[in-house]
């Protein structure tokens, strides 16, 4: 019988869920709001050796191919490509409230760079 | 350990947990550290229990954030205040020092006198630009006895003042900012603009004398004087009021450059 093949677990680049939860880590006395947020953070492997947006075209991936790429070159990073912001309501050092937007805290996409 | 772990992702755990206990307590303590600055803190804040969270910017992070869109969130009285949040992506509130609010004079407190309002602002950092300020007193709604003094007994003139120099015995040099007539049949929220004061005191680094409000009941026989606008504790006493939640409040829209503005979001 066919042997199951169990689903490959995708390795490639991609976001993954990170619920950062302010009580968990003891900043929920000074963090009035949210009490915590999904920030998700990337993580995988980046196969190809050129960053995606340089795979798009078969040319490219034929010229790699073809060049044989440098192996001594780094392999490119899963990071994150597009962040955004939220606001947070908390109590200051001297106990004033802030209500702030803080840019770049949720992983919107992650890519191979 | 346990309690910082979630903020790093599980493959930085195990980066983390290969260290021994020591080194890790230190790595953590670093990325709380990169956390808090990122947030603009020197030091991880310690609230002490008199801290209070007003009202009103629990209402407005709700409105900015979405919150307050949601099924069967609890109903917001005020209008999301889009002109000022559209340059700020900061906004702080401030009490005032009660111990300074009576103005020395040659006598004891006389009724309608005015009352003098000193924020400390020497939390706000020196890259927040300010915008706009607003300063926000409660008046409670007086029920009439009889329903003739509804006319024009219930009026009230609130006056707004910056003050220009540090206040003498009987001598209080001042400059209106703003005004206004209410009615004291309803129970509500005024907000008055006080930015250009409060943007001389930061961005102008002008002295900060304060500010003066004087509420003055205009009726012939003013019996409701100092009984409808909540500005000092020491003139309501009322049981049950909780004054922490309705004394006057100064509310700063800043920007430090760093992001977008606190425009409102929609709920993801």
């Amino acid at each position: 019988s066919p042997k199951q093949r169990g689903r490959k677990r995708n390795r490639n680049c991609r976001r993954h869920a990170l619920y950062v939860d302010f009580s968990e880590v003891g900043w929920n006395d000074w963090i009035v709001a949210p009490p915590g947020y999904q920030a998700y953070y990337c993580h995988g492997e980046c196969p190809f050796p050129l960053a995606d947006h340089l795979n798009s075209t078969n040319h490219a991936i034929v010229q790699t191919l073809v060049n044989s790429v440098n192996s001594n070159i780094p392999k490119a990073c899963c990071v994150p490509t597009e962040l955004s912001a939220i606001s947070m309501l908390y109590l200051d050092e001297t106990d004033r409230v802030v209500l702030k937007n803080y840019q770049e805290m949720v992983v919107e996409g992650c890519g191979c760079r | 350990e346990s309690n910082h772990a979630s903020l790093i992702p599980e493959e930085g755990k195990k980066k983390v947990s290969g260290h021994h206990p020591g080194q890790s307590h230190e790595l953590l303590r670093d990325f709380e550290a990169t956390l808090l600055h990122m947030f603009g803190l020197q030091r991880r804040p310690r609230p002490s229990r008199s801290a209070v969270v007003p009202q009103y910017l629990l209402d407005l992070y709700r409105l900015q954030s979405g919150e307050a869109d949601e099924a069967g969130a609890q109903e917001v009285s005020f209008e999301y205040p889009e002109r000022s949040t559209s340059r700020a992506n900061t906004v702080r509130a401030f009490h005032h020092e009660e111990h300074m609010e009576q103005v020395p004079s040659d006598g004891p407190y006389t009724t309608g006198t005015p009352l003098r309002f000193l924020f400390n602002l020497s939390s706000i950092p020196e890259d927040e630009l300010l915008s706009t300020a607003e300063l926000r007193l409660y008046r409670k709604q007086i029920e009439e006895a009889s329903s003739e003094d509804a006319g024009n007994e219930g009026l009230h003139r609130i006056n707004v003042y910056e003050v220009l120099k540090p206040p003498r015995p009987g001598q209080l040099i001042t400059r209106l900012l703003d005004t206004r007539l209410v009615r004291h049949n309803t129970s509500n929220w005024e907000s008055f603009d006080v930015s250009p004061a409060v943007l001389r005191w930061t961005r102008d680094r002008l002295p900060n004398h304060g500010l003066a409000v004087e509420v003055l009941h205009l009726n012939r026989t003013p019996r409701h004087q100092d009984k409808h606008v909540r500005i000092s504790r020491s003139l309501h006493q009322a049981p049950g009021e909780d004054w922490d939640q309705l004394r006057p409040l100064l509310v700063t829209f800043g920007h430090d450059g760093k992001g977008h503005p606190l425009t409102r979001r929609t709920k993801r």
